[in-house]
């Protein structure tokens, strides 16, 4: 030990769960770097633009519900390889995913956002924050891409934003867990993974505490996320009940 | 449980990203 890591916890031990989870990001982070690269990072044209924000509001809330659903059920996916999680209760597999996937996504957000131009890979081209005019959230939108932005900027490996993700998942402060020392163990040992395998990539050590700042932005993001869906469903109840999907539904309690 | 029919069938499905 370097006096890093539990003396439970040997570095064989960390090496190895370093290596599951950036499997498990690998096989279900939705979009590969290669085909990122063959995205050919395409912006959309003005005319394109006017058309999303010329939608009603509630046929482009659809639209992003539908994207945040499908990049949640990689989510999903990722959740039930990470060691350990499917040996949870049933009662906490559901509180971690319902208070943590949408900010995996938001997380992994960073690898389909090009900085440079602060566009986000969505449906099809690349978006900036003017196309999701019409959701009547531009503060949320303006946070969102800021986040991505932020989190760009600290260049994570693809074994770093896995093992983040993973972190972020297994939060063992989330309300209702039954379970909360299981799920303590298991963020304690992904974290030390991650201290070890920045160490290992010999990044700086602001990165972590840059990482922990992370986690209150993802809360806020979420929460501002609740209350705009709240806003939405106040006003459209039945665009909610039979138009969004059911997954969606389900994780934000609409 | 029926208030997370979805999730519930997600976690026991043994899906592959392939399948998503």
């Amino acid at each position: 030990s370097d006096g890093e890591t539990s003396p439970t916890t040997s570095m064989a031990e960390l090496d190895h769960l370093v290596q599951v989870i950036s499997k498990s990001h690998l096989e279900t982070c939705q979009y590969l770097r290669e085909e990122l690269q063959q995205m050919s990072w395409q912006n959309f044209l003005q005319d394109e633009v006017e058309s999303y924000q010329s939608k009603p509001r509630e046929v482009m809330w659809q639209l992003c519900a539908v994207k945040i659903t499908e990049a949640i059920q990689y989510v999903v996916e990722f959740a039930k390889r990470i060691d350990g999680f499917m040996d949870l209760c049933q009662n906490d597999q559901i509180v971690l995913l319902k208070a943590g996937s949408l900010e995996v996504v938001f997380v992994r957000m960073c690898r389909v956002f090009d900085s440079q131009n602060n566009t986000v890979y969505f449906d099809g081209k690349f978006a900036g924050p003017e196309v999701f005019k019409a959701l009547g959230c531009d503060d949320l939108i303006t946070s969102v891409f800021d986040f991505a932005k932020s989190m760009c900027s600290l260049h994570l490996s693809e074994d770093e934003l896995a093992l983040f993700s993973a972190f972020i998942l297994l939060s063992a402060d989330r309300t209702w867990l039954q379970e909360k020392l299981q799920v303590e163990k298991l963020q304690q040992k992904t974290q030390l993974a991650l201290q070890h395998l920045l160490q290992k990539n010999q990044r700086e050590d602001g990165v972590l505490n840059k990482l922990r700042f992370k986690v209150s932005a993802l809360r806020s993001l979420c929460s501002r996320h609740t209350e705009k869906l709240s806003a939405f469903r106040a006003v459209y109840p039945d665009i909610v009940r039979t138009h969004f999907p059911p997954l969606y539904k389900e994780l934000f309690g609409a | 449980k029926e208030k997370h029919k979805i999730l519930h069938q997600l976690l026991q499905n043994s899906t592959s990203p392939v399948d998503l």
